[in-house]
């Protein structure tokens, strides 16, 4: 464990903690991607099956505990308590063309072809993707709410803050990870179009509004 | 397992 992946996951932690207060106090899930919330759970549980075979620390233990469960009550909060405000037609993006592809990739590019293994490397690159329908759907209405906008803030550093753990593990422990260093790098970059506007609009105190 | 990673990240 280094500062940066701590960072990291507390900044993984923090957008979850963003999404369900603002859900819960504007008891709406208005600007949510019901699809992006869906490919979470599908990635936790993918990737952390692994809590049946494989023990890292009590540390990663209760995080893995906590990204399932808080995304999967993420899920009942968008399709029961608040459904009426889930608006389907304007979250339309077509989540096949990044499951398929995901799969495929993980069958091709993967350390070892092993069930786990294929579903851990499948997750990597879910996650990598998993936000457009978030992104479309903002792209679409082209605003969002504040909260919002703070939610994917920490959501997308959480991946960046993963990129300096990597530089820093190869120096100290020696450690290279290829599958999730390129597929942190492009899940990242998804980010860099928002981040511009987030800096120069929402963190100068102005509403996040997508040039029309 | 030395040629598999560790998978220790979350």
């Amino acid at each position: 464990m280094n500062l940066f992946r701590l960072l990291g996951d507390l900044s993984h932690l923090a957008s979850i903690f963003i999404l369900i207060h603002k859900i819960q106090t504007t008891r709406s899930c208005r600007g949510i991607s019901f699809q992006t919330q869906a490919l979470y759970v599908t990635v936790f549980v993918a990737r952390y099956i692994d809590l049946f075979f494989r023990w890292i620390s009590l540390y990663n233990f209760f995080m893995k505990i906590f990204f399932i469960a808080s995304s999967v009550y993420i899920l009942y909060l968008m399709k029961y308590r608040y459904r009426p405000t889930h608006d389907p037609s304007i979250d339309t993006f077509k989540v096949e063309y990044l499951v398929g592809p995901a799969v495929v990739l993980s069958l091709i590019f993967n350390y070892k072809f092993e069930f786990t293994e294929i579903l851990w490397t499948f997750s990597i690159y879910l996650e990598a993707v998993a936000i457009l329908p978030q992104l479309f759907m903002l792209q679409r209405t082209g605003e969002a709410e504040t909260i919002t906008t703070h939610y994917l803030a920490a959501l997308g550093a959480y991946r960046a803050l993963y990129i300096p753990n990597w530089i820093y593990r190869y120096f100290t422990e020696d450690v290279v990870d290829p599958i999730a260093i390129v597929a942190g790098l492009v899940q990242t970059g998804l980010y860099l179009d928002f981040f511009y506007v987030y800096f120069t609009k929402v963190l100068q105190g102005q509403k996040f509004e997508l040039p029309a | 397992d030395g040629n598999v990673i560790a998978h220790d990240e979350l």
